[in-house]
C-alpha cells in the first residue's frame, strides 16, 4: 500500500490526493500557497507548504521515499518542468504530471515525466462517448477491435429472453452478466427474462458493439 | 445518429467536438474567437462565429434541432450560466455543460442543466485509481459494491491455470474473459494456462476484487 505525494493542490491535484486517501493510501499533500495548505490539512493525510521548484526545499521532503509523485502544476508550466526536472534529478521512481497541451506533453515526457494527464482533453473524449451514447452507462477498451460495454436495455426488449436477442449468432457478442439495480447476475442462463432498468454486459468487436446498440 | 452543437473551443470542447465527429456525428462548433473558428473549421463538420450570450444569434443558429448543446465555456461563468439559461428558454431538449467547482455545478443545474461535468475534479480522481493500482487497467463500476475489472496477471501466477487461482471459491469472482494481445477470449475454460501480458476480466464485489488484487 504506497505513499504518495501530490505537488499542488489546484482541482486536480486536490481531487486525486484525496481520493487516495479514500483508497487507503498515505498522501503528502504539498503546495506554495498555505491557504490551501490549510484547507487540505484535515482530509490529506500530511500537508505542507513550500515551493517545488526550490531543490533544497525538495530534498528535505525525503520524495523518492515515495511510491510515486504527481506534479498537479498546470498553468505555470515553467514551475511544472522544473519541479519535474528536480525529481527526476533527486531519483523520485515514478513522476506524473498533468499538462495543459500536446506539446508541454511531449516537453514533460522528454524531461523525465513517466505519464502526463491532459485533463480537459481526456474528459472531452470520454464525454462525448458518452453523450453520443447515452444508454451505453460504461465501456472498456481492450483491444483496438473489442470492448465489453455496459448497456441499458431499452423498452423494446423488455420481457424477452436473452435468447430472443440472437446475441452470439447475429452479432458474435458475449453477455458477461446482467446487471440488475444492485445485484449482478454473471453467466446469466439464455431462458433469463429482461426486465425494465435491466443492463447488459457485453463483449466483441467494437463494430458489432455499434450494430447491436443501433439495432435496438 | 444525432447532431450536436458544441459551444466553446477550448481544451474541453473542442477534444469533445472532434470526438463527436470521429464516432460519426455532425456536429456545429460555436465560439465568439474567430481564431478558434478557423482553426476547427477542417476538423468539425460546420463552425460558427457568435457570442452564445446573444439570444438573437443563438436563435438564428436553430440549436433547438439538435439531440445536444454543450456549453463548453468553463473561466467566464457568467457567460456559461447566461447560455444556459438561454439555451433552455429557446427550448434545447439536453444541455451538457462543463465546470469549474461543485458550486458552479449547483447553480447550473438549478438553471436548467441537465448535465454538468468537472473536468479537473473528475480526472484527478480517475487519475488517482489508475496510479494507487497501475496493474489494474480498467474498471467499471456496476453498482455500489460490485464491478468488472482488467488486470494485468502478475509474474507470480504466468504458468498456472485458471483453476488454480482459486477465483470462485476464494474469491466468489467469475472470470469472464481473459484478454490476451489483441485477442478476447471469453469464459475460457479453467484449464487454460496463463500467459505473461495476459489480463483478467474479473467480476465480483469491489471488496474481494481489492483483497484478490492484494494477494497476486
Ligand atoms: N512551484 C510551486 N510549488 C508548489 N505549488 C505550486 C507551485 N506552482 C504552483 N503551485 C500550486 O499548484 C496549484 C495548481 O496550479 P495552477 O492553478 O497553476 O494549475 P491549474 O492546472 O490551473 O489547477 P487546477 O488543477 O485547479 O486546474 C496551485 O494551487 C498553486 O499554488
Ligand atoms: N459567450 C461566448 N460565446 C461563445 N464562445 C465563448 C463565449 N465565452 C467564452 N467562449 C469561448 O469558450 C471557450 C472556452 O472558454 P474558456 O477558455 O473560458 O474555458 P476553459 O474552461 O478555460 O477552457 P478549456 O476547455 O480550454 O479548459 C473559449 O475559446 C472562448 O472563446
Amino acid at each position: 500500500n504506497g505513499d504518495f505525494a501530490v505537488i499542488g493542490l489546484g482541482r486536480f491535484g486536490s481531487s486525486l490526493a484525496r481520493r487516495l486517501v479514500a483508497l487507503g493510501h498515505v498522501v503528502l499533500g504539498i503546495d506554495s500557497d498555505p491557504a490551501l495548505v490549510q484547507r487540505y490539512s484535515h482530509e490529506i493525510s500530511q500537508t505542507i507548504s513550500l515551493d517545488s521548484t526550490d531543490e533544497e526545499a525538495l530534498k528535505e521532503a525525503d520524495l523518492p521515499s515515495y511510491e510515486a509523485v504527481v506534479v498537479a502544476i498546470g498553468t505555470e508550466f515553467e514551475s511544472s518542468l522544473l519541479t519535474t526536472v528536480a525529481l527526476k534529478q533527486v531519483g523520485v521512481k515514478h513522476v506524473i504530471c498533468k499538462a495543459a497541451t500536446t506539446t508541454h506533453k511531449e516537453i514533460l515526457l522528454k524531461v523525465g515525466a513517466d505519464r502526463v494527464i491532459l485533463p480537459e482533453q481526456e474528459m472531452g473524449t470520454k464525454s462525448a462517448d458518452e453523450i453520443a451514447n447515452p444508454r451505453m452507462v460504461g465501456a472498456l477498451s481492450l483491444s483496438a477491435e473489442a470492448s465489453i460495454i455496459e448497456v441499458e436495455v431499452p423498452e423494446s426488449v423488455v420481457g424477452l429472453a436473452i435468447r430472443d436477442l440472437n446475441l452470439a449468432t447475429r452479432y458474435h457478442l458475449t453477455l458477461s452478466a446482467i446487471v440488475r439495480g444492485e445485484q449482478v447476475l454473471p453467466n446469466p442462463v439464455s431462458t433469463q427474462v429482461l426486465r425494465l432498468g435491466d443492463r447488459l454486459l457485453l463483449i466483441g468487436t467494437n463494430r458489432e458493439l455499434d450494430r447491436f446498440s443501433n439495432d435496438i
